[in-house]
């Protein structure tokens, strides 16, 4: 965590919205609570309370704005995306501690991600700046510079360790209760915002990404998608995680039948640019987001009847696509439309390769990824051959997991079929 | 990966000073920036980001750089606030 430098001489502090978003479609009342309940979540950890105020009558201490463009501060905004908010430090100045939310953003709360900007996780970011904190590189602080999806449960949000460090540090710990407001507020008691029941959700509790073991991993236009039973996760380009919070599959994908539970496999078609989704003896093809025909056998793509896949991918060194399963493996001639003579052919031929793995895909720049429980193996691009020093733990390089060797619940990484090493045999030119 | 172009630069060296990784320019100096200071400012944003630190416009870079955000700068003290001493 980062201080500012200053902080707040007082436990009790005033707040107010004096404009409320243009555009959206959350009402005023969703947004105070939304606000009230950014707000809370610092409190109930430092002991400050916080007291809405009728802004027409009382300057409070956090003055809230939603406003456009140049707006009589240093920091004027930019319309859609880009800098979405800022909040001016604790101090005698009257603009510290105000709040000010972009008015050309699409402020959401509960909506999927992507289709706007979570009001609730950027509130919290702004108001840990409003009590003194600056900008964390912490993986799993609030106070990370970068909006990074929607954070949940407004009512279940609770500060990372990283933030609450930096919030004691400031305020000191909390050795009761939190602070109960003692007046009447300007308006009932804020409920969480509702959310309408999704029966595209999946029943099941969310499993702990770190635990690895995905059903299927993807580099999907840039981004890779890992599927665990009915959720995915996603990891942008930068490396950075969409939400530490698994998508559902049917939310997403749509169209796949709610019988398909878990997708054992998926990949990008190079030529078309469809996203091939893997289950059982049948695929799915994707345009986009939306389901493009009927299920498809996989002895389209060259394996015998009844077959399944452990793995798909497409490598970009031969434009051709690897099938996996178990210790063989088929390949797939995309251009001409039919498999490759002479296969199945035994996955020893990439050197160092774990049998059955969960999946495999090819990264942005070129190298191609093995992964099998929690462990991963790096080949280099154009290579079939391991890296050195490989297999190593996922979590920490992929989905933002804490480094955990000695945790004796992560399995140890499977045996990897063998490395070449000196030999005494001769290689004739012709073989 | 090195920005060649002006404008690149210019956009660089923007988003750098905006966000503290690069001091603000200095009207009574009219300086350039180096390329080597680029690059260092470049890896302190890297680390900062959670990324590798090649010091080099990658595509993870560019990714993290155009990223929605919030406004203040992640390096506090050389974005305008530090104070200048009167001669």
């Amino acid at each position: 965590y980062a201080l500012s430098g200053s902080v707040w001489r007082k436990r009790s502090l005033t707040w107010g919205v004096r404009s409320f978003p243009q555009g959206s479609q959350l009402s005023h009342d969703k947004v105070r609570t939304l606000l009230n309940y950014a707000l809370a979540v610092w409190g109930s950890e430092s002991g400050l309370s916080f007291h809405e105020v009728d802004t027409q009558r009382q300057e409070p201490d956090i003055l809230i704005d939603f406003v456009r463009a140049y707006h009589q501060d240093s920091y004027p905004f930019d319309g859609l995306g880009g800098t979405l908010a800022h909040a001016f430090f604790p101090g005698e100045h009257p603009i510290s501690g105000d709040t000010h939310f972009d008015d050309e953003e699409t402020w959401t709360y509960g909506v999927k991600d992507g289709e706007g900007t979570d009001l609730f996780a950027v509130a919290v970011h702004e108001f840990g700046h409003a009590l003194g904190l600056g900008h964390s590189s912490a993986p799993s602080s609030i106070m990370r510079p970068f909006y990074q999806g929607p954070v949940g449960d407004p009512a279940k949000y609770r500060l990372s360790p990283d933030d609450l460090e930096g919030l004691q540090q400031l305020y000191g710990r909390v050795h009761q209760t939190p602070h109960r407001p003692t007046r009447r507020p300007l308006a009932p008691p804020p409920q969480p915002p509702t959310q309408l029941p999704d029966r595209n959700r999946p029943s099941v509790p969310a499993p702990d990404r770190c635990e690895g073991n995905f059903d299927a991993i993807a580099n999907i236009r840039g981004e890779t998608f890992f599927f665990k039973g009915p959720w995915f996760w996603r990891l942008q380009p930068s490396g950075q995680l969409v939400s530490p919070r698994p998508a559902g599959l049917h939310r997403f994908w749509e169209g796949l039948p709610v019988q398909v539970q878990m997708v054992q496999a998926a990949y990008a078609r190079p030529g078309d640019g469809r996203i091939l989704l893997f289950s059982g003896p049948q695929f799915w093809v994707f345009r986009d987001r939306q389901l493009d025909g009927p299920p498809r056998p996989l002895t389209e793509l060259g394996l015998p009847p009844g077959e399944v896949v452990d793995a798909v991918f497409s490598w970009p060194s031969n434009g051709k696509t690897y099938l996996i399963r178990g210790q063989r493996y088929w390949r797939f001639d995309e251009a001409a439309r039919r498999a490759d003579p002479g296969y199945p052919r035994d996955l020893s031929l990439w050197e160092g390769a774990p049998p059955a793995p969960d999946d495999v895909t090819v990264s942005n720049t070129g190298d191609t990824y093995f992964f099998k429980g929690a462990h991963y193996w790096r080949f280099p691009k154009g290579s079939v051959k391991v890296e050195p020093d490989f297999p190593q733990p996922m979590g920490p390089q992929w989905l933002d997991c804490p480094a955990s060797t000695s945790d004796p619940h992560v399995p140890k990484p499977p045996q990897a079929t063998p490395r070449s090493r000196a030999c005494d045999c001769k290689c004739e030119i012709n073989r | 990966l090195e920005p060649t172009r002006a404008q690149d630069v210019s956009l660089l060296v923007d988003w750098l000073t905006r966000y503290g990784y690069l001091p603000p320019p200095d009207p009574a100096q009219a300086q350039l920036q180096s390329p080597a200071k680029l690059r260092d400012a470049l890896k302190v944003m890297q680390r900062f980001a959670g990324l590798p630190e090649t010091g080099l416009m990658d595509s993870q870079t560019v990714g993290a750089m155009r990223k929605p955000r919030c406004s203040l700068p992640d390096v506090l003290g050389a974005a305008g606030l530090v104070r200048r001493r009167r001669r």
